[in-house]
């Protein structure tokens, strides 16, 4: 059986939140490391990665392979039940046919019980190999928002080009066109304004903003966010949660003939 | 052009 203890409501209320419209139905695979979730979107262009490590929980307790194949729509109704600050309890069977959850108030002596009826889910599993990435940007997550924001008013793709100590994000609309760079930047005072670029050759690729402004709606979830890309192949878009725990999300790029 | 790529391209299915 499962039963993982979340201290706060909110990291899985935020983690629903920002995948739910790019994944609807997605089996929440619980073993003894964890939660994990694979999903690709409609169109097979980006992918939701997301571990919550055992550790994120206390307790957690989990004997067998469990899939829990759930709708996300009917996740977040049940889950925006919960306040922020609740204690969150996830329960299952060996061979659920329901997923149980329990809300505890922490000030209050209130628990709320809710069941979410689960459905067989046939997913398709990516694997996703290992990858050297070219260029690495950490940057702050509102800011990365913001960025993709803008520039989506303006243009339907972005192209995203990581040289020695700046990262710069170009669109060319029907309007008009816009770049934003950013250098390397560290300050003991903000270090959540840093920005850092690590890279081992220049990348220069091309992305869809409609997809780039959907994930940034884990923006919640930290306060900074991890670019990762090489040529010609998927960029990766992590949300680092508390103990080693994560939010990825890949996105096919955009290549010319 | 550039076109938009699935990540079948890239990524191998298990």
């Amino acid at each position: 059986m499962l039963e993982a203890r979340l201290e706060q409501a909110s990291i899985l209320k935020k983690v629903v939140d920002a995948i739910k419209d790019l994944v609807q139905d997605c089996n929440f695979d619980c073993n003894d490391s964890g939660i994990a979730l694979q999903a690709m979107d409609n169109s097979h262009v980006a992918l939701v990665s997301m571990m919550l490590k055992s550790d994120t929980f206390s307790p957690f307790r989990c004997d067998r392979n469990i899939a829990l194949g759930i709708n996300l729509n009917s996740f977040q109704k049940v889950l925006r039940c919960a306040q922020n600050e609740d204690i969150l309890t996830l329960k299952a069977d060996d061979s659920p046919d329901v997923v149980s959850l329990v809300f505890e108030s922490s000030e209050q002596d209130r628990i709320s019980e809710y069941d979410i009826k689960l459905m067989d889910i046939d997913q398709e599993h990516l694997g996703i190999p290992d990858t050297e990435y070219a260029a690495t940007i950490t940057m702050p997550s509102g800011e990365f928002q913001r960025i993709c924001r803008d520039l989506s008013a303006l243009s339907e793709s972005v192209a995203i080009e990581a040289e020695k100590n700046a990262v710069k994000f170009v669109c060319n609309g029907d309007i008009g066109n816009g770049a934003i760079s950013l250098r390397n930047h560290s300050s003991v005072e903000k270090p959540e304004q840093n920005v850092n670029i690590e890279l081992s050759e220049p990348v220069a690729l091309t992305f869809s903003l409609k997809y780039l402004v959907n994930f940034c709606k884990a923006s919640g979830l930290s306060g900074s966010v991890k670019l990762c890309l090489s040529n010609e192949v998927p960029l990766l878009v992590e949300y680092e949660l508390a103990s080693n725990s994560y939010l990825r999300f890949y996105l096919a790029p955009k290549i010319g003939d | 052009a550039k076109n938009q790529k699935t990540l079948a391209a890239f990524f191998t299915k298990k």
